[in-house]
């Protein structure tokens, strides 16, 4: 058996957000510790990671490992019927072929439930091997989201570059191009672009601006994204989810034909 | 001119 509480609908809200766009079926793989899903998007180009610890969530009960194939988008649709504040349970038994979803409204005077078919999804597990990155930019999330956006309006790649000097976002197009620069500043003044690079060699990557976009989705759930970038790697993209876990994004580089 | 690397090629199945 096994059993999630949320004292908020608004994580799951958010997690869910942060990935139907980019996986259309995925296993969550639920286990003692917690709550873990690993999917490719359809192109093989990128892959998300989601970690929701056990122990950090209102209550967590799962006996035996059970992995849930879940249609991203059918959960979407289920999640919009809770409020934001809903307590939301999630549950499934061993075995079992549907999740149960049960929404507690914040005066527990409503209660909804509601049952979801799980689908037999065969996925392929890759290992990500440990990294250490030569650069890692710590910075707003809402910007990051910013640039990619702006960026987006030039063209479909962003070449990213880090050095002691800062990160530099740059793209091309057929109109025009563009560049934005963060410099690495510990000031804390208000206004400040308030980034942080921890950096061991200079790096120039390129990468596809569609894949970006959709990472940015994840937003909502942290204040701040962390960058990791080492050369010829995939970059990775990481969102804390508070104390509970992480979304992780890795994006395959643009390479020299 | 730049081509897309598949994910699948950096990481171990």
């Amino acid at each position: 058996m096994f059993e999630a509480t949320f004292n908020q609908a608004s994580i799951l809200k958010q997690v869910l957000e942060a990935t139907k766009d980019l996986v259309n079926d995925a296993n969550w793989d639920c286990s003692a510790e917690g709550i873990a899903l690993q999917a490719m998007d359809s192109s093989h180009v990128s892959l998300v990671s989601l970690s929701l610890r056990g122990d950090e969530l209102a209550s967590y009960r799962c006996e035996n490992q059970i992995s849930l194939g879940i249609n991203m988008n059918t959960m979407t649709k289920i999640l919009k019927c809770a409020e934001n504040n809903d307590r939301t349970i999630i549950r499934a038994d061993d075995d079992a072929d549907v999740m149960v979803f049960v929404f507690e409204s914040e005066g527990r005077d409503k209660t909804s439930k509601y049952e979801m078919k799980l689908m037999d999804i065969d996925s392929e597990h890759l290992g990500i091997p440990e990294q250490e990155y030569s650069a890692t930019v710590q910075m707003s999330s809402k910007e990051f989201s910013r640039i990619v956006r702006d960026l987006s309006t030039i063209g479909e790649n962003v070449e990213i570059t880090v050095d002691k000097e800062g990160i530099t976002f740059g793209a091309k197009g057929e109109s025009g191009s563009g560049t934005v620069s963060l410099k690495s500043n510990p000031s804390v003044d208000e206004g400040s672009s308030n980034i942080t690079i921890d950096l061991t060699d200079s790096v120039k990557l390129n990468f596809a601006l569609r894949y970006l976009t959709f990472f940015t989705k994840a937003a909502p759930l942290s204040d701040n994204v962390s960058l990791s970038l080492s050369a010829d790697v995939p970059l990775m993209v990481e969102y804390a989810i508070g104390d509970v876990g992480f979304i992780r994004y890795y994006l395959a580089p643009k390479i020299d034909d | 001119k730049k081509k897309q690397a598949s994910i699948a090629n950096f990481f171990k199945k």
